[in-house]
């Protein structure tokens, strides 16, 4: 919250729209800016009263440079909205950056959803300050996210503000971002990315740079607005420079951190059977130009020279690489060793020998 | 010696990122003391960012202070 907690003294707050931007029809701006405050309304006792003309709580405008509060913004990209913690005047007041382009979806580079911005900003309008957690609504750095925005964070703040809305069911919030050193924590997939160790959990992804002591943590849509919130399976192709990352029946490829045209394509292109509806880890060995999909408790081989399933082909991870289990979550390989994950376990495979050779916490990787 | 171009442009962002989003005083405040107060605005960021905190503007830092964002101050009062 913002200092002394500051917040509307009525749950009937009023709105009014000043101007529109040109990026969208006004009725995409009416919509988006109603379904930003119901975002609120859903968790709190407020209500919101739209007003034509007069003066409302939040009077919500579009501008560009200096645009009347001695608060300029600063042309494309860098500021993108912003909004005054409630109070008379200026109080409440929400303004957006006219310079940047606005969209009513996720898509395009350099564009901004103007849903999510204004959620984020009305939050502000509201009394909510902003969050340190990368997965909340009121973290202050932009991010693209489907669903209901707001965070178990975000809905704690507003409710510590107005208490809860007595009417409507209980919404899903997102969880908070999975915290490294968690010792149960497990992953989702692990791929390399030109000498990056890139780790998938939930919504959000870990990036382990060689000459970085520092882990960062992001959410998957800021970095990669197309691909899914949940990721399945990842490896790294490092003769054909590509990532392959798995969601489901759909797969993507990454050159860098862009991702190539034509995708996404159907896992099934890659010689799976139909019934297969979820990669649940894959892994390139290097040695073999072989990379491995490991599905319930088998896994298969793909050819990624000849670009064909092996025949012989599932085969049971049991059986062939006994004293991990028959499962799976994530796998990676290095200089001749498999790192497996299941759960909150990491085994360390020779591949040659077939044996478990060491067995850590999954969350070793991560400095824990 | 001085500072590479790209370095200055780094510090002239650092700036004006600290004293819009974390109250960093505008202008010198004597010899030596404005450095270090960049330093423990730098720290204030990357605590609230929960990155390393180094007080240095390491390339992680840069990068969150180019991303796009919301212009309401992270750890100020707003007026």
């Amino acid at each position: 919250h913002f200092p002394r907690d500051l917040k509307w003294e009525s749950t009937n707050v009023t709105f009014r729209i000043l101007n529109y931007t040109a990026d969208l029809n006004p009725k995409d701006v009416d919509r988006a800016l109603r379904n930003a405050l119901s975002v609120w309304s859903k968790v709190t006792p407020l209500k919101f009263q739209r007003l034509y003309t007069g003066n409302a709580d939040i009077m919500i405008s579009f501008g560009s440079k200096e645009h009347g509060d001695h608060n300029p913004f600063d042309g494309p990209g860098g500021l993108l909205a912003h909004a005054y913690p409630p109070g008379k005047g200026l109080g409440g007041d929400t303004h957006f950056d006219e310079d940047e382009n606005w969209t009513k979806d996720s898509h395009g580079n350099k564009k901004f959803n103007l849903f999510f911005v204004a959620a984020h900003e009305f939050g502000h309008a509201l009394g909510m300050a902003h969050s340190s957690d990368p997965g909340s609504l009121m973290y202050p750095v932009y991010s693209y996210a489907q669903g209901f925005p707001l965070s178990v964070d975000d809905i704690e703040g507003i409710q510590s503000l107005y208490g809860k809305n007595p009417d409507h069911e209980k919404f899903k919030p997102k969880p908070v971002a999975p915290d490294k050193c968690d010792p149960e924590l497990s992953f989702d997939a692990i791929t390399e990315l030109r000498g990056e160790t890139i780790i998938f959990k939930d919504r959000f992804y870990w990036r382990i740079h060689p000459n970085m002591i520092e882990i960062e943590q992001t959410l998957i849509k800021s970095t990669w607005p197309d691909i899914p919130n949940k990721v399945d399976a990842a490896y790294e192709n490092p003769e054909k420079d590509i990532v392959i990352i798995f969601s489901g029946i759909r797969m993507w490829a990454l050159n860098g951190y862009n991702i190539v045209d034509g995708f996404p394509k159907y896992i099934h292109k890659l010689g799976l059977p139909k019934r297969v509806r979820k990669i649940d880890a894959a892994v390139n060995i290097r040695d073999t130009g072989k990379t491995l999909l490991f599905v319930d408790e088998e896994y298969w081989s793909y050819d990624e020279q000849m670009a064909t399933m092996d025949s012989g082909y599932p085969r049971s991870i049991e059986e062939d690489f006994p004293g991990i289990g028959d499962e799976v979550d994530a796998a990676a390989y290095h200089y001749g060793y498999l790192s497996l994950y299941h759960k909150h376990t990491q085994f360390e495979y020779n591949y040659d020998a077939r044996k478990v050779i060491s067995i850590l916490r999954a969350n070793s990787i991560l400095n824990c | 010696k001085p500072l590479s171009t790209e370095e200055t442009n780094k510090v002239l962002l650092a700036e004006k990122y600290l004293r819009r989003f974390y109250r960093m005083p505008v202008g010198l405040q004597g010899e030596g003391k404005a450095s270090d107060l960049m330093h423990q605005k730098i720290r204030e960021m990357q605590e609230f960012f929960r990155l390393e905190v180094t007080g240095n503007l390491d390339d992680n830092t840069v990068k969150v202070m180019e991303m796009a964002r919301c212009g309401v101050p992270d750890v100020a009062e707003y007026n």
